[in-house]
């Protein structure tokens, strides 16, 4: 049997926001140590590998391995009908009917929905993601999660030319890291340099370069990706050229949310 | 340019 219970919505909500709209369908891995949910993006480009280990529910029971595919653009709909104070039940049963139950329960008016979602085939996941040593990166950057979502929209907002592969350029330089991008008429660049820790502890730009790097990644799914503030302050963001980039946020002391993307390759 | 790599080159399956 499977029960568990947030008194929460806000946190499964954002998690849903925060990939429902590149990926549309994930495998849910219930155990004993949490949930473990990963996603592929339809072109195989894209991954996403979150955490949330039992600690992070109210309320966690689950004494046989689970796992479902599940229809991410059907829950982000019915999680939009939850409110952020709303009590969260996720229940499926032993007779392994082939579906889960939410419910959501309002704590002021009683009012109780309840949405039973049928598994789905997820092909090509859960894969087997090993933790490469930090050696494996030429780079990495750590910044404030509000930073990186604003450098995602200015350059959408500068390279949305109509076509939906607009490039941003990632290049990794000393102290600096630049993201780059083409518009219609002309390039755009927003340069970020690493920042004193000593004015602003709470928000440093932090940058651990071993080699240089510029990577050209699809900057629709960065966008996509930085969608991830919802759930944590800070994202690192590894690099190498012969690894997919991984871009991290460590949700609270409960787990991850991890986006793997590939950069482009010139033919 | 396009991509030419997939997740699985680099992942392998359970």
């Amino acid at each position: 049997i499977l029960e568990l219970r947030l008194v929460q919505a806000t946190l499964f909500k954002n998690v849903l926001e925060a990939i429902s709209d590149l990926f549309s369908k994930a495998n849910f891995d219930f155990s004993g140590t949490g949930l473990e949910l990963q996603a592929m993006d339809t072109s195989h480009v894209a991954l996403v590998a979150l955490l949330l280990r039992a600690e992070a529910f109210n309320h966690y029971l689950c004494d046989r391995d689970l796992s479902m595919g599940l229809n991410l653009a059907d829950m982000a709909k019915a999680f939009r009908c939850a409110n952020n104070d709303d009590i969260i039940t996720i229940k499926a049963e032993e007779d392994w009917s082939d579906t889960v139950t939410f419910t959501f329960e309002s704590p002021e008016d009683g009012e109780i929905s309840i949405f039973d979602f049928d598994f789905v085939g997820t092909n090509g996941v859960p894969l087997e993601i090993p933790e490469f040593p930090e050696s494996e990166y030429q780079a990495k950057v750590r910044m404030p999660s509000a930073k990186f979502m604003r450098i995602c929209k200015k350059l959408s907002s500068f390279g949305d030319s109509g076509d939906r592969d607009t490039v941003v350029i990632i290049s990794v330089d000393k102290e600096c890291v630049n993201f780059f991008t083409r518009g219609k008429t002309g390039t755009s660049t927003i340069v970020c340099r690493q920042t004193q820790t000593v004015d602003k502890p709470k928000e440093p730009t932090l940058i651990e370069m071993k080699e240089q790097v510029s990577l050209a990644f699809d900057l629709r799914y960065m966008n996509s990706f930085s969608k991830g503030s919802t759930l944590s302050d800070q994202v690192t963001i590894s690099l190498s050229s012969n690894l997919p980039a991984v871009f991290e946020y460590k949700i609270a002391e409960t787990g991850y949310i991890r986006y793997y993307m590939l950069p482009r390759i010139e033919e | 340019g396009k991509t030419q790599l997939r997740m699985e080159a680099f992942y392998s399956f359970n």
